[in-house]
């Protein structure tokens, strides 16, 4: 439900912040 | 003296005292050192010079060198911290560390804002909201209406920004982003703390025994 979500939230689950692939082998 | 070939052919810059890395950030020597291994091996990914080029980044990221996104280009953009369009050793050491387990959450904090600040004004406006959140949908393929987009925006600004101007001040994130931690879980990488297990073949690089 939209009315219920937080932006931030939203957006820290972007790909581009999961920096844990970096030490993907 | 063609661009293409001093690229990929450049001698790779002699990176910076891994005991200076240490003493600056969470890291030890051993740690850094291992760090160095991680940091070689995107380095040399594409352009083999050494310094980490935003392709290689996307390619370590998504495995995909050519796929653009707005966060990805922030997260390179604030590691750039010399802003030379590349991220070299100390660069990459420095704010890696900003990740650790460790780091004090007021620094994790502060860095969060530095992103979502998108045209560095100082405050997180209303217009850079929108722009992430459109981001972000896109890159998942969600589908919203304006309206919802407008609502979920509102809503945030209804609860962070606390004093009602339009945009949401450094202290403003700080206390909302103090009181929804969840906010920050993606500063945080559990692989810091095992980076010596994960990348054990620096002791061939170091040899600084320690």
């Amino acid at each position: 439900k939209p009315e219920s979500m937080n932006a931030f939230a939203l957006i820290s689950r972007s790909q581009g912040f999961n920096l844990g692939n970096l030490f993907e082998k | 003296m063609g661009c293409a070939s001093s690229k990929q052919f450049k001698r790779a810059p002699h990176h910076e005292d891994a005991s200076i890395l240490a003493k600056e950030t969470t890291f030890s020597v051993n740690e850094v050192e291992a760090l160095y291994v991680l940091f070689e091996k995107i380095s040399y990914s594409i352009f083999k010079d050494g310094l980490i080029h935003k392709e290689e980044f996307q390619l370590a990221l998504f495995k995909n060198s050519n796929r653009k996104n707005l966060f990805a280009d922030r997260i390179f953009d604030l590691f750039d911290l010399k802003r030379n369009g590349v991220i070299e050793f100390g660069e990459f050491v420095r704010s890696l560390h900003i990740f650790h387990p460790d780091t004090p959450m007021e620094d994790k904090i502060a860095f969060a804002f530095r992103l979502y600040d998108l045209r560095g004004t100082g405050s997180i406006e209303r217009e850079e909201l929108k722009e992430m959140v459109l981001a972000i949908l896109n890159e998942s393929d969600l589908l919203l209406s304006d309206d919802a987009v407008e609502q979920i925006v509102d809503q945030t600004f209804q609860q962070a920004d606390l004093n009602g101007d339009g945009r949401i001040d450094v202290d403003e994130w700080k206390a909302f982003a103090s009181k929804n931690p969840a906010l920050l879980k993606n500063m945080t990488l559990p692989y810091l703390k095992d980076i010596t297990m994960a990348f054990p073949s620096f002791v061939l690089y170091s040899g600084s025994g320690d």
